[in-house]
C-alpha cells in the first residue's frame, strides 16, 4: 500500500480528475 | 456466465458489457473525436518544434512524464467504471494497473493520431516525431508512432477501441497477481464481447488475431519505454527524483 500510495488514493477516491 | 473461467454470455449479455465498457471509454478518453477533428489542422510550426527540440533533455522528459501522468489518471478511471475490476483485490487492481496503464495510453494515443500526417496530440497541437529528438530516444518514439500507424490501418470503431482498451487492461498473465482466476474471467467476458463485437460490425476475421497480436507490441513498446527510463535515470537521476511527478515515478521507476 505504502509503495503505491497514490495509486491507492485514485482508486478509492469518488471524485477524480475526469469529474471534476 | 457459467461462473468459470470461460464464460458464455448470450448476446444480450455481449450487448451489455460491450456499452458499459463503451460507454466507460468515452466518459475517460481525454477527447473526443469531434474535438480532435476540429483540432487536425494545428500543427507545430518549425520554430515551435526547434523550441522543443532544444530544450534540455531532463525538461523534455519531465513534459512528457506530465502528460504521461494526467493521461494515467483517465486510465485509472476507465479501469474502476470496468464492471468487476473494483471486485478484484487491492492488490490485483494495482498489479493491472502499473503493468497496463501504459499500454492502455498507447491505445488511446492511436486516437489522437494523425496517420496522414504521421502526427500525434501533444501538448495542444499535433506533432511529428521530430518534436520529441531532445527526449534522445528515437528509437522509442518510432516505435510508438509505427505502433499507432498499423493500429490506425486496423480503422477500429470506439467500441473496439473501448473493449481492446480492456481486454490489455484485464491481462490475466500479468507477474504478481494473486486472483489471477478471477482476472482471467473478466478478460475472457471482455474478448468475448470484443469477438462478438467484430462480427456485429462485419469485420475480417483475422482482425481479433491482428489486435492479439497488437497486444504483444504493447508489451515489447512499454519495455522499451522502461529500458530508457532506466537509462535516463542512470544520468539524471535528481531530475527523476525531483521533477518527475508522483504517480509517474510509482508506476515507473519505483
Amino acid at each position: 500500500k505504502e509503495k503505491h500510495k497514490i495509486l491507492h488514493q485514485l482508486l478509492q477516491n469518488s471524485t477524480s480528475p475526469v469529474d471534476l | 456466465s457459467n461462473g468459470d473461467a470461460s464464460p458464455t454470455l448470450t448476446l444480450a449479455e455481449h450487448d451489455h458489457l460491450a456499452q458499459i465498457i463503451c460507454k466507460s471509454h468515452l466518459e475517460t478518453c481525454q477527447y473526443l473525436r469531434e474535438e480532435l477533428q476540429e483540432m487536425s489542422w494545428q500543427r507545430f510550426l518549425q520554430e515551435e518544434v526547434e523550441k522543443y527540440q532544444n530544450k534540455p533533455q531532463e525538461a523534455m522528459w519531465q513534459l512528457c512524464a506530465v502528460k504521461i501522468t494526467d493521461a494515467v489518471q483517465y486510465v485509472v478511471e476507465f479501469a474502476k467504471r470496468i464492471d468487476g475490476f473494483m471486485d478484484l483485490c487491492q492488490n490485483d487492481q494495482i498489479v493491472l494497473l502499473k503493468a497496463g496503464s501504459l499500454e492502455v495510453i498507447f491505445v488511446r494515443m492511436c486516437r489522437v493520431f494523425d496517420s496522414q500526417n504521421n502526427t500525434v496530440y501533444f501538448d495542444g497541437k499535433f506533432a511529428s516525431p521530430d518534436v520529441f529528438k531532445s527526449l534522445g530516444c528515437d528509437d522509442l518514439i518510432s516505435s510508438v508512432f509505427d505502433f499507432a500507424q498499423s493500429m490506425c490501418s486496423l480503422q477500429l470503431t470506439e467500441e473496439e477501441f473501448a473493449l481492446f482498451s480492456a481486454f490489455v487492461l484485464l491481462s490475466a498473465d500479468r507477474s504478481w497477481l494473486r486472483e489471477k482466476l478471477q482476472v482471467e474471467k473478466l478478460q475472457r467476458k471482455t474478448e468475448s464481447a470484443l469477438q462478438h463485437v467484430l462480427q456485429k460490425n462485419r469485420r475480417d476475421d483475422g482482425v481479433l488475431e491482428k489486435l492479439r497480436c497488437k497486444a504483444s507490441a504493447l508489451r515489447a513498446l512499454c519495455g522499451l519505454h522502461s529500458e530508457k527510463l532506466a537509462a535516463f535515470r542512470t544520468v539524471y537521476p535528481d531530475a527523476v527524483r525531483t521533477l518527475f511527478p508522483p504517480l509517474y515515478k510509482e508506476l515507473f521507476a519505483a
